[in-house]
């Protein structure tokens, strides 16, 4: 339970600022497929690890390190054009919303509707999906089947034991 | 360090021992330290609460990886391989800022860190409300270990916090990708056996059950065939498990059955245990008077000790026992040793294919229920005796000849270790 100290608990309300933006319009999609690889790919773990090592670097002023950290964040991926128009239509942002659409089993229209939202919208991991992951997608269905095929087998198996093997499901 | 845990990692896939997927990073050590660092604990859950999730999270990718992780919170900070925190906003000195309650839950960097952002509603396993830190703790460690997201329903690895209304586990599939990079688990067993019970249903009728268990030193698995995997939540120490019997070093296990006889027997060394299946413990002493643990000498005379294996083949109402190179017959109709015994263990059961045979040292021998035949192991290859269905396909065969060797983790899956620090959770 969180800590309080005024009588109404007001003061464990969460201040917006530390809400997490909702996906709302096109800027905001925009952003999130900028941030999880969906327009290029993020290179995730050198950009942290450069960090830790000019973090350590205990000659350089606190400012300095703090402008480091603000040059690392992935928010400044944007390609610097004006957001003012729908940035979805650009091609690559449509591409890049069909291809997020497809990933997550979402009706694929290229048109940033409730569902893609609401799915926008969901706790997720912060790791970005990068490009190769999608490829993932492909491989895994080919390994499912291969999957079945070992199922069939086992069925078989289990069909010719006369015997019933009692186990406990849960852990 | 890093850059040379990292080179080696790199180095090692590209001799391609480690095959990856896509090209992602792995460990090259199996044993791997982790901490939950002091200044990153979250402010909702016991600190104990955390640390339990976090050992409970890395257990589960034990289960089914050969890798072993290790709670670490003395060596200096350097030794630690994953170090886990709590941070909400800019934290840690982390590139990557939390965006506060919703959306952003956690995220992980390649065998680093893990950082949880605690704006949010992270839960204990047992409470069914908020976001479960367990299973976001075993999401964000598979990163660590190389595995990027995967849209499968049903995998771990998926972005989106899919609510789970009772425990999850890691599904055959995850356990495939971590395997393609760490490689299968695999080691030699002690015994391995089919404990047969017999129940009575609701409607009073005798049903006959029976399951497949792996011991190895001081832990045993169950192992669901149904299911091709161990029971979830296993290893677990045989003394919890079995009562009054050794806690380690099982040497065999030997069930005879026949119309008149039904006992169960554990050896270990020079003494031998009866085991009551109805009341699940060893006897004190059985209902013909032998007082237990028994000398092997004295249940049954002819027969050394101590022995690698036995096992009982209801063919011939015998129990082979095996030493050294040299198989032993005791006929238990008779109770006394069968003439002509010992013989060489390659006379007995002979090679199919020359020279693929164990020679001697086997570790464990079992009648399998479910696939109808005896296997003979040693380290990690099994060899199948030939049964009648066997000669049905090929007369050729000889009665008790050995099928070519395979390994075991190819017909019996994800029988992993876990470190001994959380083997009794």
């Amino acid at each position: 339970e969180k800590l309080f100290h005024s009588r109404d608990h007001s003061d464990i309300e969460l201040p917006t600022s530390h809400r997490a933006e909702v996906i709302v319009d096109e800027v905001t999609a925009k952003q999130f497929l900028e941030k999880y690889g969906f327009t290029n790919p993020v290179k995730w773990d050198e950009k942290h690890y450069e960090q830790e090592e000019s973090f350590i670097d205990a000659n350089r002023a606190p400012k300095d390190i703090l402008s480091l950290i603000q040059e690392g964040t992935f928010a400044s991926r944007s390609s610097g054009e004006s957001d003012a128009e729908n940035p979805l239509q650009k091609p690559q942002y449509m591409k890049a919303l069909k291809e997020f659409q497809k990933a997550y089993n979402l009706p694929i229209t290229g048109v940033l509707d409730d569902a893609t939202k609401a799915v926008m919208n969901k706790p997720r991991c912060g790791v970005p999906d990068k490009k190769a992951d999608l490829n993932n997608t492909i491989d895994n269905t080919t390994t499912s089947i291969t999957n079945e095929t070992l199922d069939n087998r086992t069925a078989q198996v289990e069909r010719q034991a006369s015997y019933s093997a009692g186990t406990r499901q849960k852990r | 360090s890093l850059e040379m845990l990292l080179f080696r990692g790199r180095k090692k896939r590209s001799e391609g021992d480690t095959p990856s997927i896509s090209g992602q990073m792995a460990f090259s050590k199996t044993v791997l330290k982790w901490r939950l660092i002091g200044e990153g604990y979250s402010s909702q859950l016991s600190i104990d609460d955390q640390r339990y999730v976090f050992r409970l999270a890395f257990r589960m990718w034990s289960e089914v990886s050969p890798l072993l992780f290790e709670e670490d919170n003395t060596s200096p900070l350097s030794m630690i391989d994953i170090r886990l925190g709590f941070g909400t906003g800019r934290h840690l000195g982390c590139a990557q800022t939390f965006d506060g309650a919703g959306r952003e839950f956690a995220h992980a960097w390649q065998l680093g860190d893990i950082h949880f952002d605690d704006d949010e509603h992270f839960t204990a396993p047992s409470n069914d409300n908020g976001i479960s830190l367990l299973k976001v703790a075993v999401h964000e460690i598979g990163h660590v270990l190389g595995l990027p997201h995967i849209y499968r329903t049903g995998s771990i690895m998926q972005p989106s916090y899919i609510p789970q209304n009772s425990g999850f586990e890691i599904d055959w599939l995850d356990r495939k990708s971590v395997q393609e990079l760490y490689g299968k688990c695999a080691g030699p067993f002690n015994a391995v056996f089919d404990w047969v019970r017999k129940e009575r249903t609701v409607y009073g009728e005798v049903v006959v059950r029976f399951n497949t268990y792996f011991f190895r030193k001081n832990w045993y698995w169950l192992y669901e065939n149904r299911n091709n995997r161990t029971r979830y939540g296993d290893p677990i120490a045989i003394q919890v498990g079995w009562h009054g019997i050794p806690s380690d070093g099982i040497d065999a296990f030997v069930h005879v059955w026949t119309w008149r006889i039904d006992a169960t027997y554990f050896f270990k060394g020079t003494q031998y245990w009866r085991y009551d299946s109805d009341s699940d413990q060893a006897y004190a002493e059985d209902s013909e008077g032998n007082k237990y643990p028994r000398l092997i000498s004295e249940g049954f005379p002819g027969i050394p000790s101590p022995i690698n294996t036995a096992f009982y083949d209801r063919r011939d109402y015998r129990v082979y026992f095996f030493k050294d190179s040299l198989v032993y017959a005791f006929d238990v109709n008779k109770n006394q040793k069968v003439n002509g015994f010992p013989q060489l263990i390659t006379d007995a059961f002979p090679a199919v294919i020359p020279n693929d045979h164990p020679i001697s040292n086997l570790d464990a021998a079992f009648f399998s229920y479910s696939y109808n035949s005896i296997f003979f192991f040693k380290g990690t290859y099994f060899w199948k005796v030939v049964n009648d269905r066997d000669k049905q396909l090929n007369s050729s065969l000889a009665y008790n000849s050995l099928l070519p060797r395979q390994n075991i983790g190819d017909q019996w899956f994800d029988i992993c270790n876990v470190h001994s620090s959380v083997l009794r959770m």
